[in-house]
């Protein structure tokens, strides 16, 4: 990717991304629709040997070979028996059944992650620079789940078991369905064998959002992503008739467009033409016309699409309440912009106000320096529908108009019509932000070879902020207001990889943890059995409750305890930072919730050892607040350390 | 009847693995073994199970989870719960890209 490497704060030839760090071997396994091997993101100038733990293998398909592999590429397997026992053969005239990508997606995730460095990489033009995954020296091992129908469990938990056997370190998976309790969940079980193992996993939270509990992949074991905009933006002007402007986003590269009549697609077409859909439009109220047309059926480029093959010069996309200021930029293949939805309501009324309404749209190019980071609208919303007892997303990190590798044979908009052919592509979603967290797991690995999934995610939660870049808290692309996004949006915050390399203190978890949890689920021994493959009895003289899990952020439920209004969880941290601190605590309690701490300071001796405290959170009164949430945290500080955990409470 | 069955993803207890099996190293023979009992019905069953095809096995999972993925008619569910070590069968599902 370009640029979002600088925005994380990783800077070439310092701190995670030094010489000995980058040298270090680790390897991702990439989940995804396959990949392009003989990209120029993916090839092995330079490389070392491949690791001597390394068993995995790539295997022969339509159009891949072994040979496609290299030091780089060291495995590519494809997983299709359970696809093909739903949706039939693989159609092999839009699809390799091997691990070649088709769709792009699995491409572009994987050079996210751990791209080589390659220069002068842009998108005819845009988001220009040097491009490289997070761990750009990584190996990457490539598993392909998902084809033109979707990505069957059966294959992917067939495959997570052979990346796991063959000895990858890191698991990224941009995919994902519905919550589920974690014993009928094929991702969240087989994490937990992945995790045993010492391989960290990171998923995407899932593009549901701004619904809340839209959140996915939520079992504590693994690292949910969300999505937010870097400071980098693609905007564009619209000018209406009467001279009001607004802002929006496009990839479209070509010149500003002249002042359009404009014509709204509802009052253009058929019965659902206001989102252009396919045929919907009419070629004679639309010819040489801007078409506005509204997000939501079919995709945004192929609005385009239908616009062009209508006649239509131009195309403003504007989101309805639910996409909200979410100012998608897409790579059209006519002049179109996006528009949020305060703007699409101007614009409409506008068109109300005259029989002669015209705009024009002017494309600004790449701009750097705007508010960051900004919560994705799309990106999914806690609180966990399976868990609540955990804030999911754990974090947030880039995934919003992220350029990176893109096969050369797919067209950017995936679009049939769409002759292009780019090395770069730009495109958003969770799928991108995973893997850019995927790759920072693979650096701090690099740093810390000994710290087990659960330290290496502390480190990644415990550092994370919540402000933007001009130091208001991070808001919400949802939101017409710019208010803020909760911990419910982002978790612990936006991901700051050089802090997290050095964390001071981590909430680690073991395996016996995880077993007290499912416990405190009052899940059966067989449902136990499922997720950990162990003979679990439930102690039942223990009081086990599930917001006891030593997690890095604390999700308080007082609906169950209303008698009490009183919820007090106990939390064990690490010393990993120096041999002797004292740390103090720092809270912001949560409106209407009182919070003791037992003790209030931690006094470490020695590197290792570990602390344990008591945190009580207090209600002033739940009558009236029914369904409602309120945010707050809590901060160890010593010296140059801060240990930060969010705190979301809900009555 | 082969619309009858559809894939199922079933997980097992490999603590239940009878001795034979582990001494091989491998559970996949194991799953296969028991395979072949749930079609070890009465004559009747045998033959419905003749109409609805033999169950496939699609993988055998070993390293993150125990079980395997076969596709299976209702009644081989069924028959396949009575089986030791058998701990839940669940439908294969379809996720999406996100």
């Amino acid at each position: 990717t370009t640029h979002s490497p600088q925005f994380l704060g990783l800077q070439s030839g310092k701190g995670l991304w030094n010489a000995q760090n980058l040298a270090s071997d680790v390897i991702v396994g990439i989940l995804d629709t396959g990949i392009w091997p003989e990209h120029v993101s993916f090839q092995d100038s330079g490389v070392s040997a491949v690791p001597l733990k390394w068993k995995g293998k790539c295997e022969s398909g339509t159009k891949f070979s072994p040979s496609n592999c290299n030091k780089k590429l060291i495995g590519a397997r494809a997983f299709f028996k359970g696809y093909e026992s739903v949706a039939g053969r693989i159609n092999e005239t839009v699809d390799y059944r091997s691990p070649r990508d088709s769709q792009g997606h699995g491409t572009h995730t994987a050079a996210t992650a751990a791209g080589n460095l390659v220069d002068k990489a842009s998108f005819y033009g845009l988001a220009n620079g040097s491009a490289a995954g997070m761990k750009y020296t990584a190996r990457i091992a490539v598993y392909k789940v998902c084809w033109t129908s979707g990505c069957a469990s059966s294959d992917l938990l067939a495959a997570i078991d052979q990346a796991v056997a063959d000895g990858v370190d890191v698991l990224s998976l941009s995919l994902g369905g519905f919550a589920k309790p974690f014993y009928s969940d094929s991702i969240a079980i087989a994490s937990f064998g992945a995790i045993q193992k010492g391989v960290f996993v990171s998923c995407s939270a899932g593009n549901g959002g701004p619904s809340i509990s839209s959140v996915d992949n939520n079992a504590p074991w693994i690292m949910t992503v969300a999505a937010s905009y870097t400071d980098r933006r693609f905007p564009t002007t619209v000018k209406l008739g009467k001279g009001q402007t607004f802002e929006g986003a496009s990839l479209y590269t070509g010149k500003a467009t002249a002042q359009l009549p404009l014509v709204y697609a509802g009052t253009a077409g058929d019965e659902g033409a206001e989102y252009c859909t396919s045929g919907s439009l009419k070629k004679k109220l639309v010819k040489g016309k801007m078409v506005v047309c509204k997000r939501g059926m079919n995709g945004r480029a192929q609005k385009g699409e239908e616009v062009k093959l209508a006649g239509g010069t131009g195309l403003l996309l504007i989101n309805t309440e639910t996409g909200g200021e979410e100012l998608f930029a897409d790579a059209h293949v006519l002049p179109a912009t996006s528009l949020g939805a305060s703007a699409g309501i101007a614009v409409k009324e506008y068109m109300n106000s005259t029989k002669r309404a015209t705009a024009s749209i002017a494309f600004k190019g790449t701009v750097y320096g705007n508010p960051a980071p900004l919560l994705a609208a799309f990106s999914s919303r806690g609180p966990s529908s399976v868990g609540p007892d955990v804030i999911k997303p754990d974090v947030t990190a880039p995934g919003v108009n992220i350029l990176a590798a893109w096969p050369p044979m797919t067209s950017p908009t995936l679009l049939k019509s769409d002759k292009r052919s780019v090395l770069f592509n730009v495109i958003s979603g969770t799928s991108m932000s995973c893997p850019h967290v995927s790759g920072l797991a693979a650096l701090l690995k690099s740093v810390h070879k000994t710290w087990s999934p659960a330290a290496i995610k502390s480190a990644l939660m415990t550092t994370a902020y919540a402000t933007d870049n001009r130091g208001s808290p991070i808001a919400d692309a949802a939101s017409s207001n710019s208010a803020s996004a909760t911990p419910f949006g982002f978790g612990s915050g936006h991901v700051d990889p050089e802090r997290a390399s050095d964390p001071g203190l981590i909430y680690d978890i073991t395996i016996e943890d995880y077993l007290n949890y499912f416990c405190s689920l009052n899940y059966t021994s067989s449902q136990i059995a499922q997720v950990s493959r162990r003979n679990v009895t439930c102690p039942d003289n223990k009081a086990l409750q599930p917001g006891d899990l030593n997690y890095p952020s604390f999700a308080v439920n007082f609906e169950g305890n209303a008698r009490n209004n009183r919820v007090k969880y106990k939390r064990t941290l690490t010393n990993v930072g120096t041999t002797s601190s004292t740390y103090a605590v720092k809270v912001e309690e949560p409106n209407g919730v009182s919070v003791i701490l037992e003790p209030k300071s931690l006094s470490f001796e020695k590197l290792g050892q570990k602390l344990s405290y008591n945190v009580t959170f207090v209600s002033s009164g739940g009558k009236g607040r029914e369904g409602s949430s309120s945010f707050g945290s809590l901060v160890w500080l010593s010296g140059k350390y801060s240990v930060r955990s969010p705190i979301a409470v809900t009555w | 009847a082969s619309t009858d069955k559809q894939t199922y993803i079933i997980h097992m207890d490999k603590n239940k693995m009878p001795a034979l099996y582990d001494s091989l190293g491998n559970s996949r023979q194991w799953y296969e073994s028991v395979i072949d009992s749930i079609t070890q019905f009465s004559s009747q069953e045998q033959e419905e199970e003749q109409e609805t095809g033999f169950p496939q096995l699609l993988y055998t999972y070993e390293t993150v989870t125990s079980g395997f993925a076969a596709k299976l008619s209702t009644k081989q569910v069924e028959a396949l719960s009575r089986v030791d070590g058998f701990l839940s069968a669940i439908p294969d599902g379809m996720l999406t890209l996100h």
